[in-house]
């Protein structure tokens, strides 16, 4: 997946 | 890193240093319910993807934020509802929830659920403080508490740019978010006013007023 799927910020 | 930490805090003050006003002052006067709906939609919208959060870290703000708001929602309709004037509250909050559609539609990172709800809340929490700036301007005044309210808020995404500029230089593999990124710089331009009477007056604890 890339990276804008992964949310990692609030 | 610390600007994002700094960040996150001063979200979370920001609905403390609220919830205490209300609880405090036994009225939610001066607060604006309809910017408070539209963060229980940003929060709703952003944290579909609750249940596989990855880091504990995230997992317990996202709990927090949507059960605070909640509890603040609950105050300003039910218990403090007295308190609640809505001919003062009377941004047309349509435009935000279609400018923010508009967006969500038009440009997501990708068409799923997930990405397009996410953006759609990206861009209606740029917009959110509008109602309660608005407001702020109808009335020309504010609590202090009002004030330090709308300050930890309009901070919080304020410290997000630092934050994305050091990981922009810190982490190689790191791509620029581009729709956070200019929701979160469009967000602290709509504070910038208010961040200027804010530093002016209440750093010299004066009440805040608007000139």
């Amino acid at each position: 997946k890339g990276r804008y799927f992964v949310k990692d910020e609030l | 890193n610390i600007f994002r930490v700094l960040g996150d805090f001063s979200h979370l003050a920001s609905i403390f240093i609220l919830l205490h006003k209300i609880q405090q002052l036994k009225s939610c006067s001066g607060i604006s319910f309809k910017s408070q709906v539209l963060y229980m939609l940003v929060y709703i919208t952003r944290y579909l993807d609750l249940p596989w959060t990855s880091s504990p870290y995230n997992f317990i703000f996202k709990v927090l934020f949507i059960s605070s708001e909640l509890y603040i929602i609950y105050l300003m309709a039910r218990a403090y509802k007295p308190t609640n004037d809505p001919n003062l509250d009377t941004f047309h909050v349509e435009f935000l929830l279609g400018f923010a559609g508009l967006l969500a539609l038009l440009f997501p990172y990708k068409y799923t659920i997930l990405e397009v709800f996410w953006a759609f809340s990206i861009w209606l929490e740029s917009v959110a403080i509008l109602p309660q700036l608005f407001m702020l301007q109808r009335t020309g005044e504010a609590e202090a508490m009002t004030a330090h309210y709308i300050a930890a808020l309009g901070m919080y995404r304020a410290l997000y740019i630092p934050n994305w500029i050091y990981r922009y230089f810190s982490e190689p593999t790191h791509k620029v978010d581009t729709i956070a990124v200019t929701a979160g710089i469009l967000q602290t331009i709509l504070y910038s006013d208010f961040f200027w009477i804010y530093y002016t007056k209440v750093m010299r604890g004066e009440k805040f007023k608007l000139p």
